[in-house]
């Protein structure tokens, strides 16, 4: 360590400012590379690019040194808030500058390996040093300086400039990899700017649109999953604070983009996402169901005498890119469950089924949502699976008297009105846009609630599709057909029930969607 | 009942992509022309 | 049927964190490159001026439908953006050309008296951006290395 410490921040913190000058300067702004050829051999002349360590030491140091200017400048309250941002900013950029400058340039041309390890080196030393200011600074920390690093260096990597293409990925990925280490769960006083970062126009056309194969789907998911977890609790309470009504709302405008731009990622990922989304957040998850392919034609719902089963795309199994299967633990649990769709048998496994997704006594937080979800959607495609191969389509026949469908009986009559109501929600959750799991799943509600041994049960059918229409839109398509053939369909004599007219105003509003279905 | 969600300054019937002008999750309009960067030829940057 | 579910010791710290952050919340400036001029920074204005921007402003139609100066003062003070961008696209469509040295824009006054591979000379009007004013320049070499 031939660096004393105190002599190193101040060498650090003038290279710094030496630096900032530099790249401010008119021959900087127009050669920025030759510049920063200068400045880097004033940093070998120091020793700061000797090893890995004095590199890490150099870049940590600035980082602190650049936040705490930055800082500093926030507290000012001399100056008006244009002028004290763009102070921060001049800083911040040129700092940035340097780091982008220094990915560029490091290793050969070939060599991307190099490129990408300093780049996630310095990723990891801002999130480590913000990690580490917030729980310093707690109610005062300050997300201006490392919302500005972060993404003016994901802009600046992001130019179009042939070197930067061939290592695009890498970055994408490295990018990724940080934001999901600084999500709002473990940083939440940086939300707002992690939000902001993610829903970036540059970020979004970067990861949805111009990465080719879609490869930057899977890590995008993995981002609106971290920030779903981070609302649940806050979202689940329904009366929401502001600073969680506005991050809900930042949220919903970043899924009306998605819903509109990139209908097909919110139709793969959607399972994961209602996993995690509250069950009373309905508007949200209907905005997720809502989506389906840019190709496909939706029919009109309310279309007298619509053929459903009828549809060329019905016959289609959605993607569906968690692996839900494997969430059905504990494994015996699985095993027993897949013997009994084979031999259904031995009978005592439904009367266990309810303690094996029921997990306390706790009122609102009985039972295992995910667990509730994965074992839906696995015994209904097992389902699917197994009228096709008797060569028959999934209807109110040949969804009957089977494995699958003693399962989901057995769950509507054995479970308690809020285990019930999770598993109607689970397959409400798949009534989506035309295929084959919206059929299969739109069939079996309609036959719980035709053969259901109690009132209640069909009540709560109803209550379950009817908080789905009566939110703003969008409403899923699924939905909606489901929910006219049930008005509509005499079979179920929807309209002789008493909960039907148990108030006047929910009278007049069942009367009102009948009527734009006739 | 939610909210109003074509009323969060999102043009919702618009042909085109909306990402390459989203405003950012707290933006009631898209950016404008004058704050989308662009990679106009280096002799354009006269400041 | 759930009802509410009271927030845990940690969810309790989350939400601390995230009120103490909505005071100090991002601006759409913090996500802009730096700005000579025109950052993207909201600034209250009377309720009955237009609040959203018009209606299918950025396309080039409607930049070619403004006047000489204003797409200079676009072309001049929004450097590096999309604006600058149409408002160039606009200047050339009528006859104006961007002479990369000088930095000014020429537009022919009349049919220039010498042509050649290396310039051409002649009367011009250019737009003084020092001055803001639209000049006339006689007898001017436009040198073609200097073209756009």
């Amino acid at each position: 360590r031939d660096f004393d410490d105190l002599g190193y921040v101040e060498k650090t913190d003038f290279l710094l400012r030496e630096w900032v000058t530099l790249i401010h300067s008119p021959s900087g702004i127009r050669e920025p590379t030759k510049a920063f050829g200068t400045f880097v051999q004033h940093l070998n002349m120091h020793g700061f690019l000797k090893t890995d360590d004095v590199i890490t030491r150099f870049f940590r140091i600035s980082t602190r040194l650049c936040v705490d200017m930055c800082c500093q400048a926030l507290t000012e309250q001399s100056n008006s808030p244009t002028v004290v941002r763009t102070k921060c900013y001049q800083t911040l950029d040129a700092y940035v500058k340097l780091i982008a400058l220094l990915v560029k340039h490091s290793g050969d041309t070939a060599n991307s390996g190099t490129k990408i390890n300093l780049l996630n080196k310095v990723l990891g030393i801002v999130a480590g040093v913000l990690l580490h200011d917030q729980d310093a600074h707690t109610l005062e920390f300050q997300q201006l300086p490392y919302q500005r690093m972060f993404i003016m260096l994901f802009l600046e990597l992001n130019a179009p400039e042939p070197i930067l293409e061939t290592i695009n990925f890498q970055v994408l990925t490295a990018f990724c990899h940080t934001l999901h280490i600084l999500s709002p769960s473990k940083a939440p006083g940086f939300s707002y700017a992690w939000l902001e970062i993610v829903s970036h126009r540059v970020f979004l056309g970067r990861m949805l649109a111009l990465t080719p194969q879609q490869k930057g789907w899977g890590m995008y998911s993995q981002l609106l999953m971290d920030l779903f977890k981070f609302l649940a609790p806050f979202l689940r309470n329904a009366e929401l604070a502001k600073p969680v009504t506005l991050l809900y709302k930042g949220t919903l405008r970043l899924l009306l983009v998605l819903l509109h731009d990139f209908p097909e990622f919110l139709c793969d990922y959607h399972y994961g996402f209602c996993d995690v989304i509250p069950p009373n957040c309905i508007q949200m998850r209907n905005l997720i169901l809502s989506a389906f392919p840019r190709n496909m034609r939706l029919p009109d719902p309310f279309t007298p005498n619509l053929k459903v089963d009828m549809l060329p795309e019905i016959a289609h199994a959605p993607r569906v890119l968690t692996n839900f299967s494997s969430m059905i633990q504990p494994p015996n649990f699985k095993k027993d469950l897949d013997s009994y769709l084979k031999a259904r048998a031995p009978v005592t496994f439904l009367s266990e089924l309810r303690g094996n997704v029921q997990i306390s006594n706790e009122p609102g937080m009985a039972y295992n949502i995910p667990l509730m979800n994965a074992l839906v959607l696995y015994v209904g495609t097992q389902a699917i699976n197994y009228i096709r191969s008797k060569s028959h389509t999934p209807n109110m026949t040949t969804i009957a008297h089977s494995a699958h469908m003693d399962i989901f009986q057995n769950l509507a009559v054995d479970l308690d009105t809020e285990g019930r109501y999770l598993f109607l929600n689970a397959i409400a959750n798949q009534l989506r846009y035309p295929n084959s799991h919206t059929h299969y799943f739109s069939c079996t509600l309609l036959y719980l609630f035709a053969e259901a041994n109690s009132e209640a049960i069909q009540e709560q059918i109803t209550r379950v599709l009817l908080e789905r229409l009566i939110v703003n839109r969008p409403h899923p398509w699924g939905l909606l057909i489901t929910f006219i053939e049930l008005i509509k369909n005499p079979t179920y004599k929807f309209w002789l029930h008493e909960f039907v007219h148990c108030a006047p105003e929910i009278e007049k509003l069942f009367e009102s969607v009948a009527r734009s279905c006739m | 009942l939610g909210q109003d969600l074509t009323a969060l300054g999102l043009n919702l019937n618009s042909p085109d992509n909306l990402y390459p002008t989203f405003g950012g999750p707290w933006a009631d309009t898209p950016c404008r022309p004058q704050d989308i960067d662009f990679h106009v030829p280096p002799e354009y940057l006269v400041n | 049927p759930l009802g509410p579910v009271p927030l845990q010791k940690e969810h309790q710290r989350q939400f601390q964190m995230l009120d103490a952050a909505f005071y100090h919340l991002p601006l759409p400036s913090d996500s802009e490159k730096l700005r000579s001029y025109l950052a993207r920074t909201p600034c209250p204005s009377p309720p009955y001026y237009p609040q959203v921007p018009l209606p299918d402003t950025d396309s080039l139609e409607f930049y070619q439908r403004l006047g000489n100066e204003t797409l200079f003062f676009i072309f001049y003070y929004m450097e590096g953006t999309k604006a600058q961008y149409l408002a160039a696209k606009a200047l050339k469509k009528q006859s104006w050309r961007f002479h990369t040295k000088l930095m000014h824009w020429y537009q022919r006054h009349e049919e220039p008296r010498v042509i050649n591979d290396e310039y051409e000379q002649g009367s011009y009007i250019f737009f003084d951006f020092d001055n803001w004013i639209q000049r006339r320049r006689e007898g001017f070499t436009f040198e073609y290395k200097y073209l756009e």
